[in-house]
């Protein structure tokens, strides 16, 4: 069983899981190209990149 | 046999109920790790590139900050000239990079939907763009479909490669669309 | 408490001067320019005059950056995008964290760097400072982001390719090391409302490269296995309780994702540290665990567990003790404990060791599930196989079926498989099983001991147990380690253990089926 004490931590990380870290806050500030993460349709490529030959 | 929870009858008691309850599965029995971005089948090093615990694909190129030589850092001189972002001022060269670089995010969409706009067409299917090829009738037209000959974009060879397409309209995609701000 | 008079409000002007300053087309290279002239405004103001001040100063400016970046994000609710949100956080917080690295690269002389690395602390532990005080008088309102911003910025800028930061973190890690403690008192135990931006650090590529990979010598792994044994401490109490709800999944499945990469690209790091990783995950985390115990070193070739007639004991590897970096023995408490240990080890004596063994292993709990000590379990374990494996080499042979039998070492482990409850069998066996992982000489004896405790147990229940302890490790998603693999299939196999004539084998149809298609797979 969990403790009090485990009780409050699930509710501390509860909260944190409604403002979950985004990619861009441990990136370079892009004030022209920010990310802007969506969802996409499933049948566009879902990785980026390409060859780096190409 | 061992009746409690430590023995036979007490694996089969939680495998069991992991049969219903799927919060127990991924103790259970765990998941699929092969499913959870990463090409552990990689022969290079797979943390240059990791987005993060919960990113579902590695970095974008564009993504991967590298300490280059301070004078290569011209965005601060060059802000304020920067025209801003419009896609219906950029060839479709750069469209295609946007829509290929850009995965899962709104700049993908956007390129899309400037391509489409010029009469681009995404094929659901085949996952590549299609145009007519320019004073090439289809030679063959029905109510759900056509045939002929069509550009297809090489994202492969960067290039637009003709090839006889049978096009059925379902599987070619509608107008993109645009999440709102915020959405 | 009692700042001076106006320090408030000289920090706030100087503040946004130098926000100002620091996006300015004229901040020069790195802010260098920019810099010179703040530096004389600090000196100006009176902030560097004595230490008290300039840590008040942080402590006033952390704050106000933490308090403008919340009052941004509480904004977001009335219309601005997120993006917008953080952009003007970013505009804020970036800069002072480049003020901070300018002061931490520029203080002191530049050959000596105790008073850079002073420096930083200092701001570390402010940071870490004010997050606790702010958890604590917000509660579920904490917001995580200038904290993880100002830490992983700070963290980019101080690991930029320059000689005068290579000349701090060279050749003791100072800012590693700055930053593991710095991580280790943020852990997710003691911020759980940080956790997910801790775990974001904590497995970020230039954190994770500067840890296990650039820095020389692995000076790094020490410190990144105490962070990886804190997340997991944090994890353990509701893994056991087995009901995860979404947001413990998330943290689950980010923690899989980040070990996947260190399997990968350092599986030598989760060789060496295997041990402390098992002794803090709990029981239930097959998965996790299977993960950690597979890590082979990327030299080595694992012969196919599914070779007809493989002859593990002809290998070369199972003469080659793995590296691990706990004492082992120091954990073996008490003392006491230790002493007779050693004495019946050594002399069989005293004879009433073996029936002591139990209480020295359980712990006062009315918790089910919390009777036994599993940190002393484990480390019995594998230091009596230590001993073990050390006393056959010492007579010139290696382990194998006949050497590990009829020794003070298989009387530790018989007795304990008799006299132990289901419970603390279960947890036995569990200790034994951490050690099936690629072939070496750990993986080799224990891997024969299971077998000899199945051969030589004297009730059903033993064999029972051992077979619920290897079966539950293979019945999950892959990875499995080789060591486990070839236990099993040689108890399935070989006639001798007459596996299949178990009632167990056969006492549900889920049971049956999984044991086919477990053979199935292993034949």
């Amino acid at each position: 069983q969990l403790t009090v004490e485990h009780e409050l931590q699930f509710k501390m990380l509860q909260a944190a899981f409604f403002h979950m870290p985004h990619p861009s806050d441990s990136e370079r500030l892009r004030l022209h190209l920010p990310r802007q993460p969506c969802q996409t349709p499933l049948y566009y490529p879902q990785v980026s990149g390409l060859d780096p030959l190409v | 046999m061992v009746t409690d929870q430590f023995g036979m009858v007490g694996l089969l008691t939680f495998i069991r109920a992991a049969e219903t309850d799927h919060n127990l599965v991924s103790l259970a029995l765990g998941s699929d790790l092969t499913t959870l971005g990463l090409n552990l089948n990689s022969p290079e090093n797979l943390y240059p590139n990791f987005a993060g615990p919960w990113a579902e694909t590695p970095c974008r190129p564009q993504d991967i900050d590298y300490h280059v030589p301070q004078e290569y850092l011209t965005n601060q001189q060059i802000r304020g000239k920067l025209a801003p972002v419009k896609f219906d001022r950029y060839g479709e060269d750069l469209l295609f990079y946007m829509f290929y670089s850009n995965a899962g995010d709104l700049l993908q969409i956007l390129a899309a939907a400037e391509l489409y706009n010029r009469d681009w067409r995404y094929h659901k299917e085949d996952r590549v763009w299609i145009t007519r090829a320019p004073g090439m009738a289809p030679v063959d037209k029905g109510p759900n479909y056509e045939r002929g000959t069509y550009f297809y974009f090489d994202a492969q060879n960067w290039r637009k490669v003709p090839k006889e397409f049978h096009l059925e309209y379902d599987k070619l995609e509608e107008r993109p669309h645009i999440p709102t701000p915020g959405g | 408490f009692q700042d001076p008079p106006a320090l408030q409000e000289k920090t706030e002007v100087l503040l946004r001067e130098w926000i100002q300053m620091y996006h300015s087309p004229t901040a020069g290279q790195g802010s260098a320019s920019a810099f010179q002239h703040f530096v004389k405004q600090m000196n100006l103001h009176g902030i560097l005059k004595t230490d008290d001040l300039i840590t008040r100063f942080f402590r006033i400016c952390i704050s106000m950056c933490r308090d403008l970046c919340v009052r941004s994000i509480l904004e977001q609710g009335q219309g601005p995008s997120p993006t917008y949100v953080r952009s003007k956080c970013f505009q804020n917080l970036d800069a002072f964290v480049r003020l901070i690295a300018l002061l931490v690269k520029h203080s002191g002389e530049a050959t000596n760097p105790t008073t850079k690395i002073n420096l930083l602390n200092k701001v570390l532990g402010l940071v870490c400072g004010i997050m606790i005080h702010d958890i604590e008088s917000n509660g579920t309102e904490f917001q995580q982001l200038p904290y993880h911003r100002i830490l992983i910025m700070l963290f980019l800028e101080l690991n930029a390719p320059e000689a005068i930061l290579e000349s701090i973190n060279l050749p003791v890690c100072e800012v590693l090391m700055a930053f593991t403690q710095t991580l280790h008192l943020l852990r997710p135990s003691k911020c759980p409302g940080f956790a997910y931006a801790w775990l974001e650090i904590v497995s970020h590529r230039v954190f994770i490269g500067r840890m296990l990979a650039i820095t020389p010598q692995q000076k790094g792994w020490s410190m990144y296995s105490m962070l990886l044994a804190d997340l997991f401490k944090f994890l353990a109490p509701f893994l056991r309780n087995a009901e995860l709800a979404k947001p413990l999944t998330m943290l689950y499945k980010g923690t899989l994702r980040v070990l996947l990469v260190l399997l990968h690209d350092f599986p030598e790091f989760l060789c060496e540290y295997h041990y402390g990783f098992c002794d803090v995950i709990p029981p239930n985390c097959i998965q996790m665990r299977n993960l950690i115990l597979s890590a082979f070193p990327r030299n080595m070739r694992l012969p196919d567990p599914f070779t007809p007639n493989l002859k593990v004991d002809m290998l070369p590897e199972i003469t080659v003790s793995p590296k691990i970096h706990t004492s082992v023995a120091n954990l073996i408490q008490p003392p006491e404990f230790k002493k007779n240990l050693d004495s019946y080890l050594k002399n069989r004596t005293p004879v009433t060791f073996l029936s002591d063994m139990r209480t020295y292993l359980q712990q006062v709990s009315n918790e089910p599930g919390m009777h036994y000590n599993m940190s002393v379990m484990n480390s019995l374990v594998l230091y009596v196989g230590m001993q073990a494996i050390a006393q056959i080499n010492s007579k010139g042979l290696t382990p194998s079926m006949s050497t590990i039998a009829h020794s003070a070492h298989m009387d530790i482990f018989q007795n304990l498989g008799v006299d132990l409850d289901t419970e603390g069998r279960y947890l036995f066996l569990n200790a034994i099983a951490n050690q099936l992982r690629y072939p070496n000489s750990h993986t080799h004896y224990f891997s024969c001991t299971l077998l000899h405790l199945f051969a030589e147990a004297n009730t059903e229940a033993i064999q029972e147990q051992i077979t619920r302890v290897l079966l539950e490790r293979l019945i999950v998603n892959r990875p499995h380690p080789w060591g486990l693999l070839i236990t099993f299939i040689e108890l399935i196999k070989n006639p001798s253990f007459k596996f299949w004539s178990h009632e167990f084998v056969k006492c549900a149809p889920e049971i049956e089926k999984l044991f086919e298609s477990v053979a199935r797979s292993c034949m």
